[in-house]
């Protein structure tokens, strides 16, 4: 629907889920998404923040959505 | 919060660059 893959999707979902403010860690979204590699965690976490949906905050590990507040 | 001033003004930094990049891709489209 909105263009992205499943994995995607999931990774976005939580992220914008997450409200403190320096958004959800890598290390979060592994822990609620045990399925899913840590690769492909971060494939999806790369491509969501090159279009723009989630960025940075505090360091690269830890993320917020754009589409939050 | 618990988040430094430097660790604020960062964080609105990378969201308006994401803004802008998310607008960039949805013209686009």
């Amino acid at each position: 629907v909105n263009g992205l893959t499943a994995h995607q999707s999931q990774v976005l979902n939580l992220i914008k889920s997450c409200h403190v403010p320096e958004g959800m860690s890598l290390q979060d979204l592994k822990l609620q998404l045990h399925s899913m590699s840590m690769s492909t965690i971060k494939q999806a976490v790369e491509f969501l923040s090159s279009e723009g949906h989630i960025y940075s905050t505090v360091d690269d590990d830890h993320y917020k959505s754009t589409d939050a507040e | 919060s618990g988040l430094t001033e430097e660790q604020k003004r960062r964080i609105e930094e990378n969201r308006q660059l994401a803004l802008a990049r998310r607008a960039e891709r949805l013209a686009a489209q």
